[in-house]
């Protein structure tokens, strides 16, 4: 498919630095109009051929979009929810020919997995967690990790992992020793199957062992950010290493809020150090508001409605890609089968750009 | 930063921790 539009970096005149660009490759029109919540691509087989496919969310009915030609994308399966909206899509890799979403208002009220029949082809769900979820996040190996239940806190907190067995039927379950403070995010720590990263409330890291559920070490961060995302965390040299953002930072005079930080942490002695702060160039307005992280890539949208993306190991904004048709940006996601970008607006509108 | 302000660095945290805490 050849690329409908291009754009370019919209970096400062003069920067040295080198530009990334984003290649529209196609759109999946929204035709409901109805306000767009998430995206994501999974893998779905049928008749023996396995192919990536597009998930979209929209506040009530989540669309599977499979490639009709190299530039069209048709929807070929649709969920409903009467009551409860979905809040997000989430992927969990090695798992095909099922869609996971979380449910809820303003926090998840239930987690389900989204599948086929296999008499008719029509829709079907299965419901994997309710009760309030303040954190969930599918891991290699067929496994959805997911905490919340009670207050948040102590021991009111329920930690859970979920091994889905092939198919849509069986699923085996373990907990995972809870830290006294609310979770609210998790990270895998790449390279390393039997470990896993949380954030808390309380502003620190925690880092559990998947295999046995014990909880390792409780890591307190040296700064005044509430509320951080870890995007992702790798070990190297006996160091760990976190990329996270502050979604409820408020900016500051001096040197704006950075969109992601790249944090190093010795788990044996809990000591930590700020790496490098990705901040967008000079001159440019907005702070974060969501993001996704694969590879070496950051991409952000930012308030001010464009989408910005970093390369972590240069360590500066490559691409500034304004509202497109006048429509803010609302999310963004990377492709985890390739190189693409999907950007979605809130009318349900979804672009897939190729970053180079 | 300075590698050394970070305390001693062991290779093996993961199995080092996990042989320290509680089961």
């Amino acid at each position: 498919c050849s690329p409908q539009q291009t754009e370019t970096a919209d970096l400062p005149v003069g920067n040295s630095l080198d530009a990334g660009s984003l290649q529209l490759v196609s759109q999946l029109k929204n035709p409901s109009g109805s306000c767009s919540v998430d995206v994501s691509v999974m893998w779905w087989e049928e008749a023996g051929l396995r192919e990536p496919c597009v998930v979209t969310a929209c506040e009530y009915v989540v669309s599977l979009w499979k490639h009709v030609d190299p530039c069209q994308w048709e929807k070929t399966q649709t969920w409903t929810f009467a009551e409860v909206p979905v809040l997000q899509i989430v992927p969990v890799p090695d798992v095909y020919n099922l869609v996971f979403v979380a449910l809820g208002n303003l926090e998840i009220r239930e987690i389900r997995a989204l599948s086929c029949s296999s008499d008719d082809g029509g829709e079907k769900q299965q419901l994997l967690r309710s009760g309030t979820v303040r954190a969930v996040l599918g891991l290699p190996r067929r496994r959805l990790v997911s905490s919340g239940g009670g207050g948040g806190a102590g021991c009111d907190q329920q930690v859970e992992v979920v091994t889905l067995a092939e198919g849509a039927g069986g699923k085996e379950k373990q907990f995972l020793m809870s830290p006294e403070e609310t979770i609210l995010t998790f990270a895998e720590l790449q390279g390393m199957q039997e470990a896993l990263l949380g954030s808390t409330a309380g502003n620190s890291f925690v880092i559990w062992n998947l295999k046995t559920g014990q909880l390792l070490k409780k890591m307190s961060i040296d700064n005044s950010y509430q509320a951080t995302v870890c995007h992702k965390a790798y070990s190297e040299m006996g160091l760990l290493f976190v990329v996270l953002s502050h979604p409820c930072a408020k900016q500051t005079e001096s040197w704006g809020s950075p969109a992601f930080e790249l944090v190093v942490i010795n788990p044996k002695t809990t000591l930590s150090a700020g790496m490098m702060r990705y901040c967008l160039p000079p001159g440019q307005a907005g702070r974060f508001l969501e993001g996704d992280v694969k590879d070496h890539f950051a991409a952000a949208v930012l308030t001010s409605g464009t989408v910005a993306i970093w390369d972590l190991l240069l360590g500066h904004c490559t691409v500034l890609a304004p509202p497109s048709s006048n429509q803010s940006w609302s999310f963004v996601k990377w492709s985890g089968t390739d190189s693409h970008l999907l950007a979605g607006q809130k009318d349900g509108n979804i672009f897939i750009y190729r970053y180079s | 930063c300075n590698k050394a302000d970070l305390g001693p660095i062991s290779l093996n945290w993961f199995e080092e921790l996990s042989s320290e805490a509680p089961p």
